[in-house]
Order: C-alpha cells, then structure tokens, then sequence
C-alpha cells in the first residue's frame, strides 16, 4: 500500500527484535 | 576467530536474521552513522548466505551498501516527487 510505501524501508535497531517487512506491512 | 557460518549453527531460524543484524549494523554504523538501521534493514531483506559473505567481505559489503543507499535516495526522491504532487 501507500502507507508502508513511506515507511519502506525497515529499520533495524539492535536489541530490538527484527520482523522485517511484516513490521511496516502487517 | 570463528567463521562467520558458526554465528548461524546454533540459532534457530528466527534468531538468524537478528544475529546476522546486529553483527551488519555495527559494521553499518561506522561507514554511515546516520543510515545504519535503514540499510541495515534493507540488507537483512536479502538471503542469509549474502549478508554472512558481507560480515566476512568488507569489499563486498561496501559494494551492497552503495547499492543499498543508491536504492534509498532513488526511493525517497520519488517520495518528495509523490508528495508535491
């Protein structure tokens, strides 16, 4: 969608659990 | 020093990514401090096999960096262009 569009790409952050696309685009 | 292919051994696949994560975005942060968790994240979207050749490459990972940050300011560029538009 548009809305996951703008928060592309995800951000990796250490200590914080990864879920990848899935975290912009549930 | 270990290979790089023993940080994946032990994981389970769900803890791979992670680890693989935090070992690319420490290498990440000294290169391009204020991109670290977004090319990191970009990175992490490609296969397992790729990021370990980067931890253990810093050609390679400087190459797919490049890349990755070429990708994100053609990304946001079309951002601004959509959103005066």
């Amino acid at each position: 969608s548009n809305g996951s569009s703008i928060n592309w790409p995800p951000e990796f952050h250490p200590g914080v659990p990864w879920k990848g696309l899935q975290s912009i685009d549930p | 020093e270990s290979p790089a292919t023993s940080i994946l051994a032990p994981a389970p696949s769900g803890d791979q990514k992670q680890m693989l994560g935090e070992r690319l975005f420490c290498l990440i942060q000294t290169m391009l401090p204020s991109l670290a968790a977004k090319i990191t994240g970009m990175l992490l979207e490609l296969d397992n096999l790729d990021v370990l050749h980067m931890l253990e490459s810093p050609e390679f990972l400087r190459s797919k960096v490049d890349e990755a940050v070429a990708v994100l300011q053609d990304h946001e560029a079309k951002q601004v262009v959509h959103q005066v538009m």
